[in-house]
């Protein structure tokens, strides 16, 4: 039952006050993008076991932003402006909206709508526990290095 | 370090995960095992109403796969394939906290713990506000079974709510994304067939229907066929939809229809029922004074009993009884055997491809209305009789020849079992 500590209960409504942070500005988005796989998919299988208090829990909020901090350099704040924009753009591919690329009222309505917890990307299984061999993830870094410089290329 | 054992634990039952876009097969055995956890009851709904829920929710992953769920409130914790709780806030010793009122209402983990935020306002199937639990958790048991979020509207895989339409089903590309991870619905059928019933238009004229039925032990499919797929909420039992007849299955259903008579007959054993399809039962007493059941010798002398299955052929006004590979016709009009039965199954219905014949034991013998054509159904596997038309276009087709055999599954879709203690929900 909803816990209370009034004789007459008048407390529940109270505790059951504590309302989901609404999103309502890049910050926040930036947040959801991020918890849902948008900016940098998600290992869900691992976020099962890893000990508490990881990337999911209700520190989420320090975490990412001592990660927005470590990004003083005008080199990093602008990858993650991009990072930003193209992972705004594929939530809003993916929820059938204008892709605009800005965190407009239709993004901002589609992000605040109930939704399932799953990240809607998550990470295929890591390179490494598929293939022992150091330089295939190497293989594999290179790889995303490549990617990310590509990206750099579309940033200069 | 408890964490980590269980999950050693429950991976050795689970197959590694290889994530593709169009989701990965879970569980390697088709019946799972599913728990609402005592220390994880919803404040909103009583416990018998998130049971029943929850055993609505799996009933249609299994009406739609080949999976079958039962609710086990017994076994070790560590023997449930799938536990579901609800929680507030940090809840259930998860890693991720749930975030209040609104925004995130549910979330699965691939290892098959499924919790639902009891701060969100759930509520119980077609009740207008709040959020439906059913649609939720048939959403997160996609998840576990191994399902990702699937962006097309009228998914069930979506992964932002959507208002519960008044009747919330699987379409059918949900159907076959579960299907290509578990394969689809195999299995032999009794008995199938098209039920003739006359029917007064609001205009008072007398029209003529159908339906078709898939029967199994005992219980029963209606197929749609302009929708290609098994009524909602199929399977039900026998005795629900068909009343009088053997309640654990037939061996055969037989439409007589001619000028002169109209009799639908089930069989079963040694026995036969006439069913009175005016008032949907089986006769007790026939309008020509007959008792049933009655015995098939009796009815039908000549025909052995019991029979693997039956049906009639208006083009001859024969009834073609089935027993192992002889096939025997009866002259409804003359009320005994033809002349030369019975014979061989490949003499009647000879093979167009030589190797590609059942050769006896059929299963069911089904005439269609929808495809105006003779099926022969044996196992999972099905044969089309050569009809006139087809001998028309070809005319060195044999008289009566089979084709060569299709998949049961490839032509009638999604004729699913579902775990018998999910059968009457």
């Amino acid at each position: 039952e909803k816990l209370f500590h009034n004789r007459d209960h008048s407390d529940t409504q109270t505790l059951n006050s504590h309302r989901a942070q609404a999103i309502t500005d890049k910050y926040t988005a930036e947040l959801f993008l991020s918890r849902y796989g948008f900016i940098k998919p998600v290992n869900w299988e691992e976020v099962q076991f890893e000990e508490s208090d990881t990337s999911f829990s209700g520190d989420f909020l320090n975490d990412l932003q001592a990660t927005i901090q470590e990004g003083t350099s005008g080199y990093n704040r602008q990858n993650e402006n991009q990072a930003f924009i193209s992972a705004l753009k594929e939530f809003q591919r993916v929820s059938g909206l204008p892709v605009t690329g800005v965190f407009d009222e239709a993004t901002k309505l589609a992000m605040n709508k109930p939704r399932c917890g799953v990240p809607d990307k998550e990470t295929l299984l890591k390179i490494t526990s598929l293939n022992s061999s150091h330089d295939s993830r190497l293989g594999s870094q290179m790889g995303n290095f490549s990617e990310n410089a590509h990206q750099s290329e579309a940033v200069r | 370090r408890k964490k980590e054992h269980l999950a050693s634990l429950i991976s050795k039952s689970r197959r590694k995960r290889d994530l593709t876009p169009t989701g990965h097969m879970a569980f390697s055995k088709k019946v799972l095992n599913w728990r609402l956890i005592g220390e994880g009851y919803s404040s909103q709904l009583t416990i018998e109403d998130q049971r029943y829920i929850f055993r609505l929710a799996f009933r249609m992953w299994s009406e739609v796969s080949p999976l079958e769920f039962v609710e086990d409130t017994h076994a070790p914790l560590e023997d449930v394939d799938i536990r579901l709780g609800f929680g507030t806030g940090r809840h259930l010793g998860c890693n991720q906290k749930f975030d209040g009122t609104g925004q995130e209402f549910a979330h699965a983990w691939f290892l098959g713990d499924i919790h639902f935020d009891d701060d969100e306002h759930f509520t119980t199937p077609n009740v207008g506000s709040g959020i439906s639990l059913l649609k939720v958790a048939v959403h997160e048991i996609g998840h576990v079974l191994g399902l990702p979020h699937i962006y097309r509207p009228g998914s069930i895989m979506q992964p932002s709510y959507l208002p519960q339409e008044s009747t919330f089903e699987m379409d059918w590309m949900d159907r076959k994304a579960i299907q290509q991870l578990y394969g689809g619905c195999k299995g032999r059928f009794n008995t199938v067939f098209d039920w003739i019933r006359k029917e007064k238009t609001p205009y008072g004229e007398v029209v003529i229907r159908f339906n078709t039925y898939f029967m199994r032990d005992g219980w029963y499919w209606l197929y749609e066929n302009r929708n290609n797929r098994t009524r909602y909420g199929d399977p039900v039992p026998l005795q629900t939809g068909w009343h009088g007849i053997p309640m654990d299955g037939v061996d055969a259903h037989v439409h007589v229809w001619s000028r002169k008579r109209d009799a639908v007959y089930f069989f079963r054993g040694t026995q036969f029922w006439r069913y009175d399809s005016e008032n949907d039962q089986v006769f007790g007493q026939d309008s020509e004074g007959h008792q049933y059941p009655r015995l098939i010798s009796e009815g039908f002398p000549g025909v052995p009993s019991p029979i693997d299955t039956a049906f009639y052929d208006r083009r001859d006004s024969h009834i073609y009884f089935f027993k192992n590979n002889l096939v025997y016709a009866f002259s409804v009009e003359a009320n005994n055997l033809a002349r030369g039965f019975p014979k061989n199954i490949r003499d009647v219905f000879p093979p167009v491809v030589n190797t590609d014949h059942p050769d006896g034991n059929i299963d069911a013998a089904y005439f269609s209305y929808t495809h105006n054509a003779i099926f022969l159904l044996k196992g999972i596997r099905f044969w089309q009789v050569v009809g006139s038309r087809d001998r028309w276009r070809r005319p060195f087709l044999p008289r009566n020849g089979l084709l060569p055999h299709k998949e049961v599954d490839q032509h009638w879709f999604d004729i699913c079992n579902v775990h018998p203690t999910a059968l009457k929900l």
